[in-house]
C-alpha cells in the first residue's frame, strides 16, 4: 500500500492538455 | 615500564540489542549498540594484565556513564549534560585478571546521539584505572535513539507559490511530520507555465545550527536529490511525488539541544528551466523516529 | 547520430553484461544498479527519434533478462525477499527515467506472480509515468508500459452487480489503456511545438515515425475479447474520439481515425457509425476527411455485402445524412473531394442495395445540391471536379448496362447539365456506346426524346 500511495489529482482539461506551450 | 592493563567493557544483552553503524570522523563506519531513554545500562568490565606475574597498583577503578556535546570548533570543551559514576574498586593492587560487573539503573538519556558536520552528541561508558602517573582509560560509545509517539496534529502542507506571469504551482505534501521510514506522498499542480522547464526535483536538506547569538553558524547539507519530473509540463498537469525516506541517512529533527545545536530538515522543491535557471521553494518538515514493533 | 548512438550502445552493452554477471551470482542489488546505469542512457536528449528507438529496443531487450530472472526467483518457494519490498526499493533510484522503467519491470513480475494487486499496480504505473513530460522519452516509456502489460491485462467481462475484485476486469484494462493513450497522444501532439519553426518539416517527419507508438494503444484495446458492443459504444470509442477531436492536430487526427477503422471490427463500426462520422465533421481543416470516410465506407460496403442484416439496412441513410452534414461544416473541403465522397456513396448503394434505384438517385440529387449551393453551373472538363463527376455519372451506365434504367434517375439529367460541352459530350458518348453494346431497344417516343436530350451535344 505504501509503495503505491498517491494523492488524488485534479483532472487536466482537454484544452489545457493539448494547448500549445504558453 | 612496569605493569599495564587492557580494559574491555562487555555490555549485557548484546544478542537481543539492535546495532547501528555510525560514521566516525575519519569516515569509517563502526557498529554501536542502541539504547533508549530510561533503559538500564549494565555489563562487566574485564581488566587483563599485560604482564603475567606482575601486580598493578592503582588509586581506584571507576566507570562513568556520560552524555556530552562536542562542538568541533571548540574541541577542548565537552559539554556534559549527563554524568553518572560508579566505583568498581577502591585503591589497591591487581595481581590477576579481574572482572567487575556494573549497572546504571534506569538511566535518563534525554537526547538522541548525533554525529554531524560541526557537532557531535555522544553517550559513552568510560572506565578509568586511576594511577600515579597516568591513568588507563577505556571508552565505549553507545548510540541512543529517542522515540516519538505518533504526532496528534499532522496536517498536510499545501501551498500555492509563483512568480507573476511566469510560473504558478500548487504543491502538496501529505504530512508535515514524517518518521524516518516514512514516505513523502505529494503532488505538484501547474497553474501557469510560461517558461521552458527542463526538469524538477525534490531535495532533502539538513541544516545544522551550532552556537548562539553572534556565534551562530548554520551548515546546510543536501542529503538527497530526487528527480520527480523530466521534461516540460503545461498548465493543468499534475506530477506525482513519492519519496521513500528509508533510502536516506536521516536523523530526527533536533531543536535547540541543550541550547547548543539544532538539526532541521527541509524539502526543497527545485524547478530548472532550459537555461539552467532554478526556481525553488523550501519547506520545513519534522522528522521523528518511530519505535520498531519489536522494541514496543 | 551514429557516433552518439554507438557511444550509448557501448555503455549499454557493458552495463548489461555487468547486470547479468551480478544476477548470475545472485547479487540482485548489484544487478539492479547496473540495470539502472544501463537505463540512464535513455535520459539522453541528443538522439533523434530513430536512434533513440534503436537504443530503446536494445535496452528493453536486455531488461527481459532481468524480468526473467526476477520471475524465476520469486516463483521459487521460501524466498525471503518479497516482491513488495522490491517495488519499493526500485523507487529509491534518484533519476526518474531509469526508476520508472525498473518500476514497470518489477510491477510486471509482481502481477505475473501474484495477481491480487493487479488493478492497483496497473493504476499506479500508468499514473506515475506522468512524471516524464518530455515527449520522446515519455512516449517510449509509456510504450514500454503498454508492451509489458500486453499479456496481463485483465480480460474478464465487467459485471456491475459483482463485487470489485483486486484482479480487475476488462473495464480496468480499458481505463488503463485509455489513460495511457491520452497521455501518449498529448506528448505526441506536443512534439510539434518543440524546436524552431524552420524545423517544422523535420518534426512532422519525426512524428510520422512515432505514430505507431500511439496507435498501439488502440490495437491493444481491440485485442480485449471482453469488450462488448455496449462497452465499446459507451466507453472505448467515446474515450478515443474525445482525445482525437480535442487534440486539434491534423496529423494525429488523420492517423488515429484511420487507425480506429483498421483495428476495430466492422460490427462495431456499424453500431457506432453516426458517432464516428460526427467526429469527422469536427476534425481540423488539414485532415483529409474524405479518405477517412471513403476508407470506412468501402469496408462497411464489403461487410454488408457479405453479411446483410437489419443492422445494415440504415447504412446508406446514415452515410448520406452524415456526409451531407460534413460537407456543410467543412468549408475548406475541395469540390472534387465532395464529389469523390458521393462517388463512394454511390458505390456503396449499388453494392449493398442493388434494387434501390432511389438511393442512386439520392446521390445524384445530393451532388446537384452541392453544385447549387456553391453556384457552380459549369464544371470545366479538364478539372479535378469534372473527373470525379464523370466517374460518378459513368457508374450507373456501367452498372445497369441499360440506358433506359439510367433514364429513371430523375436527377441524372440535372447533373448532366452541370458539365460544360466537352463533359456532356463524354457522357453522351458513354450512353450511346452502352446502348449499342447492350443492344438496348429504345421503343417509345418519350424514351427517344429523353435519350436524345441527354446526348444533345452529339446531335446538335
Amino acid at each position: 500500500i505504501e509503495a503505491t500511495r498517491r494523492l488524488n489529482v485534479k483532472k487536466q482539461t482537454l484544452d489545457d492538455a493539448y494547448a500549445a506551450p504558453a | 615500564f612496569g605493569q599495564s592493563a587492557d580494559i574491555d567493557i562487555v555490555l549485557d544483552g548484546t544478542e537481543n540489542r539492535q546495532r547501528v553503524g555510525v560514521k566516525t570522523e575519519d569516515g569509517k563506519k563502526e557498529g554501536y549498540l542502541v539504547y533508549y531513554d530510561g533503559e538500564s545500562v549494565s555489563g562487566k568490565v574485564n581488566i587483563t594484565l599485560k604482564k603475567p606475574g606482575y601486580k598493578l597498583e592503582h588509586q581506584g577503578i571507576k566507570i562513568e556513564f556520560s552524555g556530552q556535546i562536542e562542538l568541533y570548533y571548540d574541541r577542548g570543551n565537552h559539554y556534559e549534560f549527563t554524568s553518572l559514576t560508579k566505583e568498581l574498586a577502591r585503591p589497591g593492587e591487581l595481581t590477576q585478571n579481574t572482572s567487575y560487573p556494573f549497572e546504571f539503573l534506569n538511566v535518563e538519556k534525554p537526547f538522541e546521539s548525533y554525529t554531524g558536520s560541526n557537532v557531535r552528541l555522544r553517550y559513552l561508558l568510560r572506565v578509568t584505572i586511576v594511577r600515579r602517573i597516568s591513568d588507563t582509560v577505556k571508552e565505549l560509545d553507545l548510540v541512543v535513539h529517542t522515540l516519538s509517539s505518533y504526532p496528534d496534529m499532522n496536517n498536510s502542507i499545501k501551498m500555492e507559490v509563483g512568480i507573476e506571469d511566469c510560473l504558478h504551482i500548487e504543491f502538496e505534501y501529505n504530512k508535515c511530520k514524517y518518521h524516518l521510514k516514512d514516505v513523502i506522498v505529494g503532488k505538484i499542480y501547474f497553474l501557469l507555465v510560461r517558461i521552458k522547464l527542463k526538469h524538477m526535483e525534490i531535495a532533502i536538506i539538513k541544516k545544522e545550527t551550532t552556537g548562539t547569538g553572534a556565534n551562530m553558524f548554520t551548515e546546510s547539507d543536501t542529503i538527497a536529490k530526487y528527480e520527480i519530473m523530466d521534461g516540460a509540463p503545461v498548465r493543468g498537469e499534475s506530477i506525482p511525488i513519492r519519496v521513500f525516506l528509508a533510502g536516506y541517512e536521516l536523523t530526527p529533527t533536533m531543536k535547540d539541544i541543550n541550547k547548543k545545536f539544532s538539526v532541521k530538515y527541509y524539502l526543497n522543491l527545485v524547478l530548472m528551466d532550459e537555461e539552467d535557471r532554478r526556481y525553488f521553494k523550501q519547506q520545513e518538515i519534522t522528522l521523528w523516529r518511530k519505535g520498531e514493533k519489536a522494541h514496543s | 547520430q551514429e557516433k552518439l548512438l554507438e557511444e550509448a550502445m557501448t555503455n549499454v552493452r557493458f552495463q548489461a553484461h555487468q547486470m547479468k554477471m551480478s544476477l548470475d551470482k545472485q547479487k540482485l542489488m548489484d544487478g539492479l544498479k547496473h540495470a539502472s546505469s544501463m537505463l540512464s542512457e535513455l535520459r539522453t536528449s541528443l538522439l533523434s527519434p530513430k536512434s533513440y528507438y534503436e537504443l530503446y529496443m536494445t535496452i528493453t531487450d536486455e531488461l527481459r533478462y532481468l524480468e526473467s530472472y526476477l520471475l524465476e526467483e520469486f516463483r521459487k518457494e521460501q524466498k525471503d525477499r518479497k516482491i513488495p519490498d522490491l517495488y519499493e526499493i526500485v523507487q529509491y533510484a534518484g533519476n526518474i527515467v531509469p526508476r520508472l522503467y525498473l518500476l514497470i519491470t518489477v510491477g510486471l513480475v509482481h502481477i505475473q506472480t501474484n495477481s491480487s494487486s493487479k488493478k492497483d499496480l496497473m493504476k499506479d504505473l500508468v499514473e506515475m509515468c506522468r512524471g516524464v513530460q518530455h515527449p520522446l522519452r515519455g512516449l517510449f516509456l509509456r510504450n514500454y508500459l503498454l508492451q509489458c502489460m500486453r499479456n496481463v491485462l485483465p480480460d474478464t467481462p465487467d459485471d456491475p452487480n459483482a463485487a470489485e475484485t483486486p484482479e480487475g476486469t476488462v473495464r480496468d484494462s480499458i481505463d488503463f489503456v485509455l489513460m495511457n493513450f491520452a497521455e501518449m497522444n498529448k506528448l505526441w501532439v506536443r512534439m510539434q511545438h518543440q524546436g524552431h519553426s524552420r524545423e517544422r518539416e523535420r518534426r512532422e517527419q519525426e512524428r510520422e515515425e512515432l505514430k505507431i507508438l500511439v496507435g498501439t494503444n488502440l490495437v491493444r484495446l481491440s485485442q480485449l475479447d471482453s469488450v462488448s458492443l455496449d462497452l465499446y459504444k459507451k466507453l472505448v470509442l467515446p474515450g478515443i474520439l474525445e482525445q482525437v477531436v480535442s487534440c486539434r492536430d491534423a496529423i494525429a487526427q488523420e492517423y488515429l481515425m484511420e487507425c480506429i477503422i483498421q483495428v476495430f471490427p466492422d460490427e462495431l463500426h456499424l453500431a457506432t457509425l453516426s458517432a464516428f462520422l460526427k467526429s469527422c465533421s469536427e476534425l481540423q481543416a488539414g485532415v483529409n476527411v474524405k479518405n477517412v470516410i471513403i476508407s470506412l465506407m468501402n469496408r462497411l460496403a464489403t461487410f454488408t455485402q457479405k453479411n446483410p442484416s437489419p443492422e445494415t439496412a440504415q447504412l446508406f441513410d446514415i452515410f448520406s445524412d452524415q456526409i451531407a452534414s460534413i460537407i456543410q461544416c467543412r468549408h475548406e473541403m475541395l469540390v472534387e473531394d465532395m464529389v469523390s465522397l458521393e462517388v463512394s456513396l454511390l458505390d456503396l448503394a449499388l453494392k449493398c442495395y442493388p434494387d434501390r434505384i432511389d438511393y442512386v438517385d439520392k446521390v445524384m440529387e445530393s451532388t446537384v445540391a452541392i453544385f447549387e449551393k456553391l453556384s457552380l453551373d459549369r464544371i470545366e472538363y479538364y478539372s479535378a471536379t469534372s473527373r470525379e463527376l464523370t466517374r460518378l455519372m459513368k457508374i450507373p451506365i456501367d452498372e445497369y448496362n441499360d440506358v433506359l434504367r439510367v433514364l429513371e434517375l430523375e436527377h441524372y439529367i440535372r447533373l448532366l447539365v452541370c458539365f460544360d460541352y466537352q463533359g456532356r459530350s463524354a457522357i453522351a458518348s458513354a450512353l450511346v456506346n452502352s446502348a449499342l453494346e447492350n443492344g438496348t431497344l429504345i421503343s417509345t417516343p418519350e424514351q427517344v426524346d429523353a435519350i436524345l436530350s441527354m446526348i444533345s451535344p452529339m446531335v446538335t
